[in-house]
């Protein structure tokens, strides 16, 4: 496509044609957009995280991660979505155009491009990273529970050939590592939100011990009003709560980490749908997912930007 | 690149612990090669599970046995993989 207004952000993409966006996007808007390669995954792609900043130096951020489940392709779908309209409410001076004014914004759009590579290429139905497992000939670990909160609790599976297996030790995966020295460099992100598919759920810390957060009942209102924004453009039902009072116990988990690094505003989307066509969402949902989910975002970002600490 | 004809993705919802049971009996059959798109989390909670076609008669036979009752969520994930694949084709066409 020639341009970001020329880009089909009602189709899937492949990671090339993403990352082609994501340099469009940034030579469209080099006063606003920069592209930052925070590190390189195990098959030694580029780890790309793209800012959003209005200047200042080292302001509070907000951090949206999609992907990191390779096969949960309408996140990355609905990231894209997001970068464009971050630009588009800038130019407008609208939506998120007054959270920029004090707050920078970080968006990892492929946020693990090996398996993202691999559900194009070889299985669709790809969901972990690509790395090898000494000892296996099972390949990947899930993600979502590399990181160093309650790692290698139950809740994970120590097996390599499991969809949940943890990693021989915490933030092995370098798609993991990166972001943690990410956060722990930047030292003032204010807010933490990964993104999955599917059941069309918000939940908050904890996953890994029934132990309610210092925050919850702060967490589980902002919750409520972020889930009541999203329903009021298409009626989506989301339900909301604790992972491990919502779902399952998952130890390992991303916002499990943040929250414990002090990012208070730490939480998880599980996006359409719930279960007509599961993680092979049609297309046709992409925009409409994105909208919706936007503005729970918004709800989030604006909380955090009223309720600095 | 792997394909997916027959696979069949299969939702429970389990009403009884003994049904939660039985389903992490499931989970645990590495042979089966089971997939669960959703792991069983409590009673009430949708389970769903992508069975390869080699397993999907020993799997219905082990739910029916038991007396769990499923229902087929998507008949073949291989149908949808291809019009998914139509579509993306199409949308590049377009481009």
């Amino acid at each position: 496509p020639l341009s970001t207004s020329t880009f089909n952000y009602e189709a899937y993409h492949t990671l090339d044609e993403i990352y082609a966006f994501m340099d469009m996007l940034v030579a469209e808007n080099p006063n606003l957009v920069s592209k930052l390669e925070i590190g390189r995954s195990t098959e030694n792609r580029p780890l790309y995280v793209l800012k959003f900043s209005t200047g200042g130096s080292n302001r509070p951020a907000v951090w949206i991660d999609t992907g990191i489940h390779s096969r949960e392709w309408v996140t990355q779908a609905s990231g894209v979505w997001f970068a464009k309209k971050i630009v588009e409410d800038h130019a407008n001076k609208e939506g998120v155009a007054s959270i920029l004014d004090t707050m920078d914004i970080f968006l990892e759009i492929v946020t693990n491009p090996d398996g993202f590579a691999y559900t194009h290429s070889t299985n669709r139905m790809w969901r972990k990273t690509r790395s090898k497992n000494s000892g296996s000939i099972c390949v990947g670990v899930d993600p979502n529970r590399n990181w160093d909160a309650g790692f290698g609790g139950s809740g994970a599976s120590g097996n390599p050939c499991t969809e949940t297996y943890h990693g021989p030790y915490p933030n092995s995966e370098p798609e993991v590592k990166s972001i943690v020295d990410f956060v722990k460099a930047h030292g003032n992100i204010k807010a933490f939100v990964s993104i999955h598919s599917y059941s069309q759920l918000l939940l908050y810390p904890y996953g890994y011990t029934t132990t309610p957060v210092p925050d919850q009942q702060e967490l589980h209102e902002l919750s409520a009003k972020a889930v009541a924004a999203l329903s009021s453009l298409y009626g989506t039902n989301y339900e909301y709560g604790s992972i491990i009072t919502t779902i399952y116990k998952a130890s390992g988990a991303t916002v499990d980490w943040t929250y414990n690094q002090g990012i208070k505003y730490s939480f998880t989307f599980e996006l359409r749908d719930t279960g007509r066509y599961g993680f092979l969402l049609p297309a046709t949902q992409i925009v409409p997912t994105a909208e919706e989910t936007w503005l729970a975002l918004k709800v989030i970002m604006e909380h955090a930007r009223d309720n600095m600490y | 690149t792997e394909t997916f004809v027959g696979h069949q993705v299969l939702r429970v919802v389990p009403t009884s612990h003994e049904e939660l049971q039985r389903l992490q009996e499931l989970q645990g059959l590495e042979h089966l090669k089971l997939d669960f798109w959703l792991a069983p989390r409590g009673l009430g909670s949708p389970v769903d599970i992508r069975v390869p076609f080699p397993s999907l008669q020993a799997v219905k036979a082990h739910l029916e046995a038991n007396g769990v009752s499923y229902s087929i969520m998507i008949e073949d994930v291989q149908e949808l993989l291809d019009e998914e694949q139509r579509e993306m084709m199409r949308s590049s066409r377009r481009l």
